[in-house]
């Protein structure tokens, strides 16, 4: 029954097994963490490799020699422009400050999903699984399609743009420098545990703009009594602190941390107990509340404080969270770094319930059909538009300029390679 | 991962074969050949699916043309833990009174059952 036990098998499964433990990519020829293929950690969850035979070419280095000879750091702009001998790179890119967005997240941060027509016998055909391999081999988690890292296009066909999109857009030469350090189940507690697949060479690379999103599991678990294994604000403080040190090591001068706060979790039950789970559709005889105290019983409920009948538990869960948050806002209003300006901000989802509402919708209709708990697409897309407006206005420093030479970066290179 | 994820899973799958079932208007059988069938060969996903049916499919066939419904079903196949806790999860609203007297009745089904005794796979 264990297919890794068969002795042609050991060896792939060890190499993915690795690759899951270590969240870095599984195909990775010259180990410089960027891959060119998509899942088990590839180019879905940080910039596509441009040449996966030399460690010294990734997205998100400073070039080699204005990348006259090879594109060195993967944004598709190299060479040397005939009509004045002057290399593209440094024509386009010099001084237009490029640099790279890192989310450090966890489920949510990574676009965790798993599609309703999976569950939906009513509508269920041969095209309903045709994305289950790629889907499992991400830990069902979709970062491609992520509020922070996505670069492919919703499918929600909602207009905001994921940040990393938004930050190609703005400068052409940021293009492909984008990482998801994100894994399931994260928190300030375990992150240290898989910080180190963050790729930045503090001398070699770009700036870049770190997003610590870590927005439930400090206070989310599936104990029947989730209370005790809560973090504490002092644990938080000092967990958080642990990951700045950690960065001001590893992130080039120049860059910007921004921390993000945990939501009021309350809206989760408030907003789905009484709908019916994709499950019970057909019947009409499951809701979440059902749903909700299944996994709650079974202990493997994601958040059995926020995802219960328990008026009292929900409410402590948030209260919980509003001091984590509290303290992840003393470290940022007090803590000062050499490599890195730190930043804090809410994670207001009211104000999305609210824009959303604006514009016809259901709160339920934000949150993912089948585990009833994670954001999903839209809620995602959502978010990214509220924090790009929000660093815009308030620190616009932290994007950098406009690069006046993105229309002839497009005339020249294209879509500069794609993805 | 871990036991209750045993459980959760058999009840979604269970669950997905009986409305397969009855949106078709087709036997518990030709629900799980048609789900498998939905299946990609990647990853040995439809490979997986036709073991599984063939380990598990009649007793499940048995059960459900019982009209016993997936809680029940993966409770009596054991992917659900029958310690104390565990014993009292399900997903479907149920009298409780019932649900013992249908648990023991699942059981005798199965023990009558010809198939051969698994060991419930990880």
């Amino acid at each position: 029954s264990n297919i890794c036990s068969l002795p042609f098998l050991a060896k792939i499964c060890q190499k993915i097994e690795l690759s899951v433990k270590k969240s870095v990519p599984f195909k990775d020829v010259d180990s410089d963490k960027h891959s060119v293929f998509p899942t088990l950690r590839g180019y879905h969850w940080r910039g596509r490799d441009c040449n996966d035979s030399d460690k010294t070419v990734y997205p998100g280095r400073r070039p080699d020699n204005w990348d006259v000879h090879q594109d060195s750091n993967c944004n598709g702009i190299w060479g040397i422009d005939p009509k004045d001998g002057i290399p593209y790179e440094k024509k386009f890119c010099e001084g237009s400050q490029p640099r790279g967005i890192i989310l450090l997240g966890d489920s949510a941060g990574a676009h965790f999903h798993i599609p309703p027509e999976w569950l939906t016998a009513s509508q269920m055909s041969l095209k309903s699984f045709f994305n289950l391999p790629s889907a499992l081999t991400d830990e069902l988690n979709w970062p491609q399609l992520s509020g922070v890292t996505g670069f492919l296009d919703s499918t929600s066909g909602i207009e905001e743009k994921s940040i990393y999109h938004r930050l190609r857009k703005r400068n052409h030469c940021n293009h492909r420098d984008y990482q998801s350090i994100s894994r399931n189940g994260a928190s300030s507690r375990n992150l240290k545990n898989f910080i180190e697949s963050l790729s930045r060479n503090q001398a070699l690379d770009q700036p870049a703009i770190v997003i610590y999103a870590m927005i439930g599991n400090d206070v989310c678990n599936g104990k029947t009594d989730p209370v005790p294994e809560m973090t504490t604000p002092e644990q938080m403080y000092s967990n958080v602190m642990q990951t700045l040190k950690h960065l001001n090591s590893q992130l080039p001068n120049g860059s910007h941390v921004i921390l993000y706060g945990l939501p009021d979790g309350t809206f989760l039950w408030d907003s789905l107990h009484n709908q019916y789970h994709p499950l019970g559709q057909l019947n009409k005889d499951v809701t979440y509340a059902h749903f909700f105290s299944f996994l709650s019983c079974l202990q493997v409920s994601p958040c059995n404080g926020w995802m219960s009948s328990n008026k009292t538990l929900r409410t402590l869960t948030s209260q919980r969270a509003e001091q984590l948050s509290n303290t992840l806002k003393k470290i940022a209003t007090t803590e000062t770094f050499t490599n890195f300006n730190l930043f804090y901000m809410d994670f207001a989802f009211h104000e999305i319930i609210e824009e959303w509402q604006k514009r016809g919708g259901q709160p339920w209709q934000l949150i993912e059909p089948v585990d009833g708990f994670h954001p999903n697409e839209v809620a995602s897309l959502l978010l990214a538009d509220r924090v790009w407006k929000k660093i815009q206005t308030q620190w616009p420093q932290v994007l950098g300029r406009e690069n006046p030479f993105n229309s002839q970066i497009e005339e020249v290179f294209g879509d500069q390679g794609g993805h | 991962y871990s036991e209750g994820h045993d459980c959760v899973g058999c009840v979604v799958v269970v669950s997905v074969i009986e409305q397969l079932a009855e949106v078709h208007n087709s036997s518990v059988q030709e629900a799980m050949e048609r789900l498998c069938s939905y299946l990609p060969e990647k990853l040995f996903l439809k490979a997986t699916c036709y073991y599984l049916v063939q380990m598990f499919g009649s007793d499940i066939i048995k059960l459900l043309g019982e009209a016993m419904n997936a809680d029940v079903v993966c409770h009596a196949l054991e992917f659900c833990k029958q310690d104390g806790i565990q014993s009292q999860c399900h997903l479907y609203p149920l009298p409780q009174e019932a649900w013992k007297f249908t648990l023991e009745k699942a059981k005798r089904i199965l023990k009558r059952s010809s198939t051969v005794k698994y060991h419930r796979s990880g």
